[in-house]
Order: C-alpha cells, then sequence, then structure tokens
C-alpha cells in the first residue's frame, strides 16, 4: 500500500527540501521503494539528487501541462531504490497554465495514478507558497509532512498552513491527514530553538516527530555535491537524524 | 528622488523579510523617510513591525485589488520615520485575481504613485516565487537588491532571478538596475560560506556588497517581538551590519 507524503510550508528556507531527498534516501537504503516528486520551479531537489535541471529528458512540467507519460519522465539516482519525478524552470510557466485547466488541483493525483504502485513511498517536496503547485501536492497526498524551522517567523505561517490543509481536506481531498510536524536546523545552543519547540509542543503535541534534525553544516553541503547525506558524510548528526525519522516514521505506518 | 529598491529572490529563507525591516530601520534611524511595502502573504514584514495581520484597517490585496486609496492603508511603526503597507494572508486570493486583471504587474506600481513622493526609499518585501507579486515588485521598482544566504540551494537560483529581472527591464521597466547582491547567514566559522563568498564575487564582482550580514540569532529573536533590531538590540553584531550596509546603500546613491 503506497503512502504519498506531501512535504509543505510554504514558509520559506525550513527545510523541505533537505527533508525530501534525505528521509527518502534513508528510506530507499532500507530497502524500500521510494519516489521524489520535486514541485518546485526551483528544481533543488532534483539538483540535489544529482539531476542536471538543464539536461534533456521530460519534466513534471511536461507530464502535469503537457499529459507526458510519467513513466518516461522518471529518473534514477545514485541509490538502486530512489526514483525522481524532476522539475526545472518550465514550471514557472506551469502556474499560470495550470489555472485555466479544469480539475486544476487534481492534475498531479491522476498523473502519478500509473506509477504510484511501483513504490512504497512517494514524497513530494512542495514549493514556498499555497498557490496551484502545494495545492496539487496536497490534493495528491494521502498525508502531510511539515518541516518547521525552529525559529520564530516559521512559526507564524503555521495556522495558515493548517487551515489550507482542513479545506483541502473539505473539498478535493477527503482523506488528507497530517503526518507530522518535524523540527529542523535545531541549534541546542540556542534558547530560541528549545523556546519554539516547547511552543510547537504545547500546541500540536503528539502531531511532533520525536525526531529533531539537527542545525548541521554537512546537510547544507551535500546539496552542492548533488549527494544525499548518506553518500557525502554517512557518519555525521545529519546523517543518523534523518535515520531516525525514517525508523520513526515507519513506526507511525506500522511498517517498522 | 525616491528610490524604490524590490528586495527578493524566490529562493526561500535567505533573509529577504530580514534585510527589509533591518535596513529601513537602519535609514529611518539615519532620518530618511522609508516605506515597507510588505508583498508577501505570509505577512512577516508586517508582524516583524509589530503591526496585527489580523486586525482591523486596510490591507495591500485592498489596495492592488480592490482599488483602495494607499494613503489610508499605510500604519505608522514604533520608529518616527518609517512607515509600512501591511499584508495579510488576503493576499494569496490577489494572485488568481491579478492574473486576470489587465496590466496585472503594474499595479503595485500605479498603487504607490501617489505616496511614494512623501519617502526617501521604499523597500519592497518579495515572496519566494517568481509569481505575479514579486513581478509586480520588480515593475514598481528603480532597482532590486538581492540577499543570497551562504549556501549552495541559495545559489542555484541567482540565475534564473538574473534571467526575470532582464526580461523585465527588456518588459515593462526599462529603468530596472541591479542594487547589488546582499550576502547573509555568513559564519565565519564554515568554510561553506567563504566558499559560497569568493564563488559569488567571482561572477557578479562589483555588485557584491562590500558589507555581509552575519548569522546572529539576535535578528532571529527579534521577529518575535515585533521590534527592528535596533530597538531589541542596537548593541550585537546583527545591528551593526545593517547599519553598515544602510551606509553603504547610501554611498551608493551619493546621499551618504
Ligand atoms: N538541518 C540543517 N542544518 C543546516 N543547514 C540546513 C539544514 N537543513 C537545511 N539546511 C540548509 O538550509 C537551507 C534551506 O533548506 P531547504 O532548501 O531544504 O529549505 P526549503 O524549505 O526547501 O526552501 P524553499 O522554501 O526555498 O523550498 C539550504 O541551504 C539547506 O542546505
Ligand atoms: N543574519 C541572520 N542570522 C540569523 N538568523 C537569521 C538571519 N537573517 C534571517 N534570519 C532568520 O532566518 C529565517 C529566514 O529569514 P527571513 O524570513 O528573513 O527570510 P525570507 O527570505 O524573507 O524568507 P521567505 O522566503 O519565507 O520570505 C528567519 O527565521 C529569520 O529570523
Ligand atoms: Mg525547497
Ligand atoms: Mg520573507
Amino acid at each position: 500500500m503506497t503512502r504519498t507524503i506531501a512535504i509543505a510550508n510554504q514558509k520559506g528556507g525550513v527545510g523541505k527540501t533537505t527533508t525530501a531527498i534525505n528521509l527518502a534516501a534513508s528510506l530507499a537504503l532500507a530497502e524500500w521503494r521510494v519516489l521524489v516528486v520535486d514541485l518546485d520551479p526551483q528544481g533543488n531537489a532534483t539538483s540535489g539528487l544529482g539531476i542536471d535541471k538543464n539536461g534533456n529528458g521530460l519534466f513534471v512540467y511536461d507530464v502535469l501541462a503537457g499529459g507526458a507519460d510519467p513513466l518516461s519522465a522518471l529518473r534514477r539516482t545514485e541509490l538502486e531504490n530512489l526514483h525522481l519525478l524532476p522539475a526545472n524552470r518550465s514550471l514557472v510557466g506551469a502556474t499560470v497554465e495550470l489555472l485555466e485547466a479544469r480539475d486544476r488541483e487534481r492534475l498531479l493525483g491522476r498523473a502519478l495514478k500509473p506509477i504510484r504502485d511501483n513504490y512504497d513511498f512517494v514524497l513530494i517536496d512542495c514549493p514556498p507558497s499555497l498557490g496551484i503547485l502545494t495545492l496539487n501536492g496536497l490534493v495528491a497526498a494521502d498525508t502531510v509532512l511539515i518541516p518547521v524551522q525552529a525559529e520564530y517567523l516559521a512559526l507564524e505561517g503555521l495556522t495558515d498552513l493548517m487551515e489550507t490543509i482542513r479545506r483541502v481536506r473539505e473539498g478535493s481531498n477527503p482523506g488528507l491527514v497530517l503526518e507530522g510536524i518535524l523540527l529542523t536546523m535545531y541549534d541546542e545552543r540556542l534558547i530560541l530553538s528549545s523556546q519554539i519547540r516547547a511552543d510547537v509542543c504545547s500546541h500540536l503535541g503528539s502531531w511532533v516527530f520525536d525526531t529533531f534534525i539537527p542545525r548541521n553544516v554537512r546537510l547544507a553541503e551535500c546539496a552542492s555535491f548533488g549527494q544525499p547525506i548518506h553518500s557525502y558524510d554517512a557518519r555525521c548528526k545529519g546523517a543518523a537524524s534523518y535515520q531516525s525519522l525514517a525508523r520513526e516514521l515507519l513506526g507511525r505506518c506500522n511498517l517498522g
């Protein structure tokens, strides 16, 4: 039974892409079959997995707006069990084009249907907005994983995001539930980090993953080499924290 | 002669809002009259300047899509010379509505015309995307200031942003030029920071501000108190770096 998880937060720079890549890699290394869908015109998940955004081949734009076969747009990555549906700048145009399509928020869900069963997990990396692309991600997903940077401005947008998820549940995707809230870039030396953690836990309690991701420069460095953290530095705190997240996620799905 | 500066970068979390608020405050403390325009539905510049996003009164959405008088939407802040055109979640709806308007990318420029001459500087805080709101910011602006986090993923989007600026210059705003590239969250202890700085300087040389903004938790903390850094902790490195940026900016405009 495939589990499709949208990784979303309209606040920018909170660790959506870093989580999509490294959670996917942790699951793939544990022999689960994983698909990452890059839904951000920036294409950071695409380059972070070592795929050339300016190269030939099909991208998610061709599948969403051009009706291309999703199977022909899939890319292999350096990890056996990890495939990618890549994105690039062509997706910028899609935001206007998708708005004019019928059933515009269901295009991704429809495109993934023929390929979804080949995977145990599908992780969708959403852009930093609540526009039509993120809406497509939320409608196509079973659950939503929300990375929250342990800083004040990242807390601000949580209510808007929860409101959007509620509306998607009442409208196009009645089965949508929260997978969990993941604290990222947590710096144990800072009072701010522990204050935010206390705040998030008091409001959202059991939704907050026990695992939190520490601030760790190796996670920022690995992106420039197009590698998940496990290939770049498997012994660092960043790699360990994403593996612990994968174990916790599997435990929540009774798959561990 | 008013100078309108769009603070833009589609990469999320690179310090756009933190720069808009604290550069504006530094200029206002030096007796320049400054207007901050919050163009992000997240409304982080609005709350970062202590204004209630859920309160009464008019917001930038009412001015852009509802034809309200911009003068009646302006808010005072705790700093005498600093006014704000606030934003809130209502702006999310505008992205669809603005797309259907005639001259859709000129709406902000037109709205600012009657009030712009009351200020020496207008700083526009753009959302993390290259959509219709950022386009309005670029068309309304004289120059663009691009905050770049000293990390790899923030470099990736620079070419797309420069391409977008070039197209706006060839289309709706022939006078648009680059104000400069500002390195943010620079951590002198990390090799990654100095590598990125060397990379940016080799490609963009004289466009890069001499001033860079160090990573400084006080800058993250002050946002939760709705205060610019100068009111929260005037002696920290964050406050000093934004004041040095203001001086450098004034020097570039021969206003120092
Ligand atoms: N735990 C971490 N420790 C240190 N740096 C991190 C960590 N997680 C992410 N980063 C870095 O922080 C920046 C923001 O992360 P990332 O790009 O994954 O966020 P995002 O939410 O996907 O951003 P966007 O909103 O632009 O899509 C990147 O430069 C990334 O390399
Ligand atoms: N120099 C700095 N040192 C430490 N933290 C910083 C610094 N500048 C910004 N921050 C923090 O980093 C986070 C991102 O900054 P900010 O929100 O200003 O970026 P942004 O580009 O406006 O984000 P968005 O793309 O969501 O609009 C915030 O939590 C902010 O408080
Ligand atoms: Mg991302
Ligand atoms: Mg911002």
